[in-house]
């Protein structure tokens, strides 16, 4: 695992609580609402369960610690997107929290009913950026969350030891976390 | 020769990075046309300096080996210098856009020089 430079962390007396949003805006309809919701609730628990800090999503998106989007192109803050497949998302370090998703990508929460040949795990994807928003930086092992790259149709989603070691050195151990709830291998691929 | 990550893409979609391919088995000292688009690459993920664009060049020299080894170590790859098929592999990858230039764990090994 590796640290953005100076180690940024959220800064909260813990147990900590982190909120989020989505942008009322920038957003993709194909999924439902609900799917979305489940997606993201599913990846924040995961981290959740491995620190001392909750996520709870907010109603007032510009309050919100953490900025949910899906994003055309140039969309303002530097990084722009490029379309179909390359770059799939990104986010900002601690304690920025703008969490940012290509909007050209074939998002899908079920390989089973998303037949795309170029489709995006959603869930993989936003795993792997809660662990920016957390202040853990891409990590070389092939196994774990915070590995840089994604294969279309492939879901990786459960925290690795090298996801967990690395995330609890930024915010401690949540106290009911046990090492051996992690999984030998938890990397599944589904080619459709 | 088969790139097995790419068997699964179809060509006919927008794959930033594809056209990478052609850079397959270059090694330092090959010039093939259009290698500084992939230099930007390396350069938009943290493994070269920062340079105005006009002054990339589409020769393999010493900094884009030195630039592609921290690549190969950084993903876990087999460290050849060259761009193999595991490499460009890696390479057009979909990928998060967060780049790989990041501050080293602290129990990590690292080499000063002295």
């Amino acid at each position: 695992y590796a640290y953005f430079h100076g180690q940024p962390r959220w800064a909260r007396s813990s147990p900590m609580t982190l909120t989020y949003a989505f942008s009322p805006v920038n957003i993709i309809h194909y999924v439902s609402q609900s799917d979305l919701k489940a997606v993201f609730e599913r990846a924040f628990s995961r981290w959740s369960a491995v620190i001392p800090v909750n996520f709870t999503e907010a109603n007032n998106y510009w309050a919100a610690d953490i900025k949910i989007g899906f994003y055309h192109g140039d969309h303002g803050d530097g990084e722009a997107f490029d379309g179909v497949l390359g770059i799939l998302a990104h986010a900002f370090s601690p304690e920025n929290g703008r969490f940012h998703l290509d909007a050209a990508e074939t998002w899908a929460v079920d390989f089973g009913s998303e037949k795309s040949k170029v489709a995006v795990d959603l869930e993989s994807v936003v795993t792997h950026e809660i662990g920016h928003i957390l202040g853990l930086a891409h990590s070389s092992v092939k196994q774990a969350v915070m590995y840089p790259s994604l294969s279309p149709r492939t879901k990786k989603v459960d925290l690795r030891l090298d996801d967990v070691e690395g995330v609890q050195s930024l915010y401690g151990s949540n106290p009911n976390f046990k090492f051996s709830s992690l999984l030998a291998s938890d990397t599944s691929i589904s080619v459709g | 020769r088969t790139l097995p990550e790419l068997t699964v893409v179809d060509s006919r979609n927008n794959n930033t990075w594809r056209h990478f391919v052609k850079f397959l088995d270059a090694g330092k000292g090959s010039h093939v046309t259009g290698m500084s688009e992939l230099k930007k690459y390396f350069q938009r993920f943290g493994y070269l300096d920062t340079v105005p664009e006009t002054s990339l060049t589409d020769t393999f020299d010493d900094r884009f080996e030195s630039a592609v080894i921290t690549y190969q170590k950084n993903l876990g790859l087999a460290v050849t210098g060259k761009l193999d098929t595991d490499t460009v592999t890696q390479i057009i990858s979909p990928r998060c856009g967060v780049s790989d230039d990041a501050a080293p764990a602290p129990h990590k090994l690292h080499v000063s020089r002295h």
